[in-house]
């Protein structure tokens, strides 16, 4: 084991998000699939399901702020701090620095979606891993078209939330099987 | 670079900024007491805190734990990040 908990988790396993500020330069409705993706990192190897809400009260909630943003934790413009986010404990928030230059699906800037996974790791409580090629690794590594789950990230994940019971089969479910009366 | 606690009072101002960041790093990711960022505290550091500080940071990282605050490590140290500590304990809560 390698990964490390930070202590605390939801006691639920549907969790609603809201973005309450959106980044500056980025499409709104690119931002939702791509935190949406980010969520689905986790949601695929867990019975964890992630609903996004306009407004009202949520879980998670999201923002990307520049500099001071109220929370004492203030980002530092481009480059060093990317984003930060609260354990559940904390409350699960995740504050992403709207100075970066934020992509999606470019090797220029600052990959959100891979950002962003990593941010919400936090948000369901996993600490920072010492193993390099884990998402929950501290360090931004740069654009992954193939990202893919380090095999330390799934375990952290399922020791805090269980394995995936439900699997995905990407369409309607098939009509249940008629039993006869007895 | 030395490994000794920076004392940002010498004749080498630059090399002490240049401690001084990394120093704050330190703190912010969880290697220092967080009243090293503060000036006000009135916190000094001991050469031992500083050189376990840096020794930590590179067991994490993945570099060879020298406690020394070698190019390769203040390489890492510039790498964008993630503004969570890495370790808890010296005041784990946000406000």
């Amino acid at each position: 084991k390698r990964y490390a908990l930070q202590g605390s988790r939801w006691r639920v396993k549907n969790l609603t998000y809201k973005i309450s500020k959106y980044p500056s330069k980025l499409n709104r409705a690119e931002v939702d699939n791509e935190l949406a993706k980010a969520f689905a990192v986790w949601s695929d190897y867990t019975d964890l399901t992630f609903t996004q809400k306009r407004s009202g009260q949520v879980h998670i909630e999201i923002r990307f702020e520049k500099g001071e943003h109220g929370d004492g934790d203030p980002f530092d413009g481009p480059g060093g701090t990317l984003a930060h986010a609260y354990f559940p404990v904390y409350g699960g928030d995740a504050h992403f620095d709207d100075a970066e230059m934020w992509s999606i699906n470019s090797r220029r800037g600052t990959n959100l979606f891979q950002v962003a996974a990593h941010e919400f790791g936090h948000s369901l409580g996993l600490s920072h891993s010492d193993v390099r090629s884990a998402l929950m690794a501290p360090f931004y590594r740069g654009y992954d078209p193939a990202f893919q789950l380090d095999q330390d990230d799934i375990q952290g994940i399922q020791a805090l939330y269980g394995h995936k019971t439900q699997t995905d089969i990407g369409g309607p479910l098939p009509a249940a099987p008629s039993v006869p009366r007895a | 670079r030395s490994s000794a606690a920076p004392t940002f009072g010498g004749a080498d101002k630059a090399m002490a900024e240049h401690d001084a960041y990394f120093q704050m790093y330190l703190a912010q990711y969880g290697y220092l007491s967080p009243s090293v960022r503060n000036p006000s505290s009135g916190h000094i550091m001991d050469e031992s805190s500083w050189r376990r500080a840096i020794a930590e940071f590179q067991s994490f990282a993945g570099l060879n734990a020298t406690g020394e605050l070698d190019e390769e490590t203040t390489k890492v140290m510039s790498l964008p990040r993630c503004g969570v500590r890495d370790k808890v304990g010296f005041g784990e809560s946000r406000a």
